[in-house]
């Protein structure tokens, strides 16, 4: 565990409560995309199975509890607690062209073949664009609630952090996963154009709205 | 190759 893996743990977990404290305070998941959190939930779920086959730490059990956990009651709180307020109309970006390829390409390129690898693999490929139904909704409607854009750069910046952590053990570990960083950019790169709409705009006090 | 008993990262 290095610093860069920390922060990223930390803001991935904080991205995640941001999420949730927006639903939960403002009893809404307006301009939340419901198809990229059954994507996110079908990340972790398939990417945690070790949970029940190799206890690692209690740290990383915690989490992988936490972000099963988290996934599903986000579901739970968009398509049955708050249905009324699910902005469903502008998320309708097909997840089929995303998960169609993801499975093929997961059981073409892994380390292993067997299933719980396979699994880990299709997480790994599937978390990298599994933000594109949110990316789209935004650049759908022309603008975002500040609290969510403050969860998408979190969400976005955690993976960014991740890639400074493999830099990192590359160099002092001599140990990097090929499959995990590939993805790993393409997911980073996929927030890219966010990033600057979030660091010119929300940081300056002004709201997320696209250029027309 | 990592095995999958390896995967400490979240």
């Amino acid at each position: 565990m290095n610093v860069f893996r920390l922060a990223g743990d930390l803001s991935h977990l904080l991205a995640i409560i941001i999420l949730l404290l927006k639903i939960w305070k403002t009893r809404s998941c307006a301009g939340i995309s419901g198809r990229s959190q059954i994507l996110f939930a079908l990340v972790y779920t398939t990417r945690y199975l070790d949970l029940f086959t190799n206890f690692i730490s209690l740290y990383n059990s915690v989490m992988k509890v936490f972000f099963i956990s988290t996934s599903c009651a986000t579901i739970y709180l968009m398509y049955v607690k708050f249905k009324a307020t699910y902005d469903h109309n502008h998320d309708t970006f097909r997840i089929g062209f995303l998960l169609i390829p993801v499975t093929i390409l997961g059981l073409l390129i892994n380390h292993d073949f067997t299933p719980l690898e396979v699994l880990w693999t299709f997480s790994i490929y599937l978390e990298s664009v599994a933000i594109l139904p949110q990316l789209f909704m935004v650049s759908k409607t022309g603008d975002a609630e500040t609290i969510t854009s403050h969860y998408l750069f979190c969400l976005g910046l955690y993976r960014a952090l991740y890639i400074f952590n493999w830099i990192y053990r590359y160099y002092f570990e001599g140990f990097y996963d090929l499959i995990a960083i590939v993805a790993g950019v393409v997911q980073t790169v996929l927030y890219c154009d966010f990033f600057y709409l979030y660091v010119t705009r929300v940081i300056k006090g002004k709201a997320l709205k696209l250029p027309a | 190759l990592e095995s999958f008993k390896q995967k400490d990262e979240l």
